[in-house]
């Protein structure tokens, strides 16, 4: 463990926390896209199978039951109890066009073609573009609430501070994930604009508001 | 430089 992946993972939780808090307390889902949503949950899902085979940590353990426990909840509040605030109109990316051809990679790059390690890397594939859905429909609607853009914030930064982890743990420990490390700067680079957005307007206490 | 698969990270 180093200090990147320590503050990545609380960035990480503390997105999760952030959104589940805004539409618990809000009561309302406005502005945030189920089908990205769905895909963390299926991300947590495909990657944490290992919780069934394997013991890390109490640390690596908690933190997974947590992410899985919260990305359901998250949908389930969505899609049923807040199902009156969804705005599915807005919230349509054809997500079987990353699930489908992301399935297939998983098969032909892999570190190892065991079911649980092809698992591992469809999440880490779907993971790299499971924000896409939010991106898009931020764009369509041309706005996000401000506690949204907050979110987007932690989320991107998390993998930009595993970034940094990875080549911390490459000089000190020899270690290095080149299927993570690939998917993690494609996930990175995708939250560019927005962390653009996100300096300049919302740090200066402006609305998020993208030219419709 | 080794490649490492055993998935210690969340």
């Amino acid at each position: 463990m180093n200090i990147f992946r320590l503050t990545g993972d609380l960035s990480h939780l503390a997105a999760i926390i952030i959104l589940l808090l805004k539409i618990w307390k809000t009561r309302s889902c406005a502005g945030i896209s189920g089908k990205s949503q769905i895909l963390f949950a299926l991300v947590f899902t495909t990657r944490y199978l290992d919780l069934l085979t394997s013991f890390i940590s109490l640390y690596n353990t908690s933190m997974k039951f947590i992410y899985i426990g919260c990305a359901y909840a998250t949908v389930y509040m969505i899609y049923a109890k807040f199902k009156a605030t969804y705005d599915g109109n807005h919230d349509t990316f054809r997500v079987e066009f990353l699930v489908v051809p992301i399935g297939g990679l998983a098969f032909l790059v892999n570190h190892d073609f065991s079911p649980l390690e092809i698992l591992w890397t469809f999440s880490i594939y779907l993971e790299s573009v499971a924000i896409l859905p939010q991106l898009f429909m931020i764009s369509k609607t041309g706005e996000a609430e401000t506690i949204t853009t907050h979110y987007l914030f932690f989320l991107g930064l998390y993998r930009a501070l595993y970034l940094m982890n990875w080549i911390w743990r490459f000089y000190f420990e020899g270690f290095f994930d080149m299927i993570a490390i690939v998917a993690g700067v494609v996930q990175t680079i995708l939250y560019c604009d927005f962390f653009y957005l996100y300096v300049t307007k919302v740090l200066k206490g402006k609305k998020l508001s993208l030219p419709a | 430089r080794q490649l490492i698969t055993s998935h210690d990270e969340l």
